[in-house]
């Protein structure tokens, strides 16, 4: 069973989830 | 008129809307925006470092390198300080019509921590360990260098250990969701969210 291998989240996926880098921050203060 | 764009002597609002996808109105409403940013700790009409984290954090202290790149990106004159025609030119990319290649070179210029031209493994190692901190998330080492593997064997396609601009291109191309950030749709509808531009307003575009 599983020739599939799990699906890794890449670096930069997991990067771009800081809240620094969500400018949206500006409009919803 | 106290604060309205036509005193602000260093903005020609007309050439800032002709050389970014904002209109004269947008730029006014954004103009607002940046008032509010600008006078949120020092009343002085620029964006300090302090008020861009209390921006996009809501807190006006602690260390954080995405924070130090946005400014560094932001602040094209180097003297410490957002002015409001540079707030308008890091916006552009953002802007929702804006050319692909600026949201790929800036991403590429964000990640680019040592400004050295490429996006570098230990980069990497940093800002995965800056999001994790961030985030309050652990992940024991092994996976943490398995993601970044497969990062770089993913996106380092000469194998030199490093991302180039080319491969970045090739990469983002590929995965198009890591340009999430570099658009904000709000700019789309700049002029609702700030319709107190009206006041102040001397064009209607």
């Amino acid at each position: 069973k599983g020739s599939d291998s799990p699906t890794i989240i890449n670096a930069f996926q997991l990067i771009g989830m800081s809240s620094f880098l969500d400018l949206s921050g500006f409009f919803e203060q | 008129r106290q604060n309205s764009p036509r005193t602000c002597q260093y903005v020609d609002l007309a050439r800032l809307a002709h050389d970014s996808p904002f209109s004269v109105n947008e730029v006014e409403a954004l103009y607002e925006l940046f008032k509010k940013l600008s006078c949120s700790i020092i009343d002085d009409m620029l964006i300090h470092k302090e008020e861009l984290r209390l921006a996009l954090f809501q807190a006006p202290y602690g260390e954080n390198i995405f924070l130090d790149r946005v400014f560094d990106l932001f602040d094209e004159k180097k003297n410490g300080v957002i002015e409001f025609e540079e707030f308008i030119h890091a916006l552009s990319v953002f802007h929702p019509n804006a050319p692909i290649e600026e949201k790929i070179d800036f991403a590429f210029r964000l990640y680019d921590l040592r400004q050295t031209g490429f996006i570098e493994r230990e980069e990497v190692q940093q800002m995965v360990a800056t999001i994790l901190m961030e985030s309050d998330m652990t992940l024991s080492d092994e996976l943490l260098n398995l993601i970044i593997d497969k990062t770089f064997a993913d996106a380092d396609s000469d194998k030199d250990g490093k991302i180039s601009k080319a491969e970045w291109k090739a990469y983002v191309l590929k995965h198009p969701s890591l340009l999430k950030n570099m658009t904000l749709p709000y700019l789309k509808d700049v002029t609702t969210a700030f319709p107190s531009f009206i006041f102040n307003t001397e064009v209607e575009d």
